[in-house]
């Protein structure tokens, strides 16, 4: 009973209990009302069996942290460029939240028949999130390390311009549609494969390139490391009424919009980087974001919890 | 001049705050439940004797029910020594989807006791 909220002792004891009551129905039966209580109470359907190994994304450590007002040891120490400034959303939002998640795109789905290579797509399943939860707001987030031979770049040199565009409609959503990839099976995958080189060789009358709508752009120094962060709020919201078609991330040299920006997967995180050794574990705690901040309806918040001496 | 003491029945504890620390480890739930380990989840215990102290935090309904008590026992039992004040705390998990939450879950600290 690995998977049981309730340990094998306590579940006996709990059974024993039960029989004292002599009411009609099973001790068991019983003891299972209290398990599925116990999982109500942690919003959850069944017990969470996570793989022993499984990393937990550093900037979830630290929303915690910050959560319990511990500043003692900032991240900045504990990660080597982290960036000091990180911290919960303002209080305007953590206090209407209780809730938050870390999503990670799905990394199959990066890239875009119809768009240029150096243009990736996250795509963050979110039908995961509760029902009963409402989403305020959401952020997406991106890893910048410094580039370190552009430290000594005069400024114009180091400067890159990070854009993101919302996927608003491909050209043929029917084939294209991603909103149930979770049940994609490797043989739809194939027949999709199949579909689209047809197209190709006979040619299509249908407009090729996805329609996009940028929702962000940021200029960056890429001689510095940190998290960008980008509200994401409106476009999550509609992924969960409508498609989700996910974001689209290009990084361009500043002034020239139309050359992508040298050095792209070393700067900004969105792809693994397979010349590093490091890999997978680094590219688990650095790769793009998407933090989710719910409300359940209970009286809880996620704002800053004063330090109290008891 | 042998003087033999009184024997005192030992007092019985009055209502108030004891100690409970929960290690989710032992109740197998370290496995995803990343932080915190454990945390001091605290309960109630004690007699709610007359008369009732002001640090009892007695309802009008408790001082009804000690008279009770006081005139006929079998009528009604002394007050109950319940949480008067629950405090909540966060949870670092990973759920069912093996998604990593960060969640406040209400009412899961003791941080008062009073007669009920």
């Amino acid at each position: 009973r690995a998977s049981a909220m309730i340990p094998e002792i306590g579940r006996n004891n709990l059974i024993e209990q039960a029989a004292k009551y002599g009411t009609n129905t099973r001790e068991d039966e019983i003891v299972n009302e209290f398990e599925k209580k116990l999982l109500n109470m942690f919003g959850l359907t069944r017990r969470p069996t996570p793989n022993e190994d499984m990393p937990i994304p550093r900037i979830m450590q630290h929303l915690y942290k910050a959560h319990m007002g511990d500043t003692s040891d900032g991240p900045h120490d504990l990660y080597p460029g982290w960036e000091p400034g990180f911290d919960l959303p303002s209080d305007d939002i953590a206090s209407t939240v209780n809730t938050a998640r870390s999503f990670h795109h799905k990394d199959e789905f990066e890239r875009i028949e119809g768009l240029p290579d150096h243009h990736i797509r996250l795509l963050f399943n979110i039908s995961t999130l509760p029902p009963n939860e409402n989403l305020k707001y959401a952020e997406l987030l991106l890893h910048r390390e410094e580039i370190k031979q552009h430290v000594s770049l005069p400024d114009e040199d180091r400067m890159q311009r990070i854009n993101i565009y919302e996927v608003i409609k491909f050209p043929d959503d029917d084939v294209t549609d991603t909103s149930s990839f979770d049940d994609v099976t490797e043989e739809q995958n194939r027949i999709l494969e199949i579909v689209n080189k047809r197209r190709n060789k006979f040619g299509s009358q249908k407009m090729r390139e996805p329609i996009t709508r940028l929702v962000a752009t940021r200029l960056v120094d890429t001689s510095n490391t940190t998290w960008e962060r980008f509200d994401v709020s409106a476009e999550t919201q509609k992924w969960l009424k409508d498609k989700n078609h996910g974001l689209v991330v290009e990084i361009v040299r500043d002034g020239d919009e139309s050359t992508p920006a040298p050095d792209v997967t070393s700067h900004v995180r969105l792809r693994r980087d397979v010349r590093n050794e490091n890999e997978p574990r680094e590219w688990h705690h650095k790769r793009p974001l998407l933090l989710t901040y719910t409300h359940d309806g209970k009286e809880t918040n996620l704002s800053r919890r004063s330090r109290k001496k008891r | 001049k042998a003087h033999r003491k009184k024997e005192r029945k030992p007092r019985r504890k009055s209502c108030q705050r004891q100690d409970l620390y929960v290690d989710f480890s032992d109740v197998n739930w370290d496995d995803w439940i990343v932080a915190p380990h454990g945390y001091h989840a605290f309960y109630c215990n004690g007699e709610c004797p007359f008369p009732l102290a002001e640090y009892m935090n007695a309802t009008n309904h408790a001082i009804v029910q000690t008279l009770v008590n006081s005139v006929d026992p079998s009528l009604t039992p002394k007050p109950c020594c319940v949480p008067t004040e629950l405090s909540p705390i966060a949870m670092l998990y990973v759920d069912e989807c093996e998604l990593v939450v960060l969640k406040t879950y209400q009412q899961m600290a003791v941080e008062g006791c009073g007669c009920r």
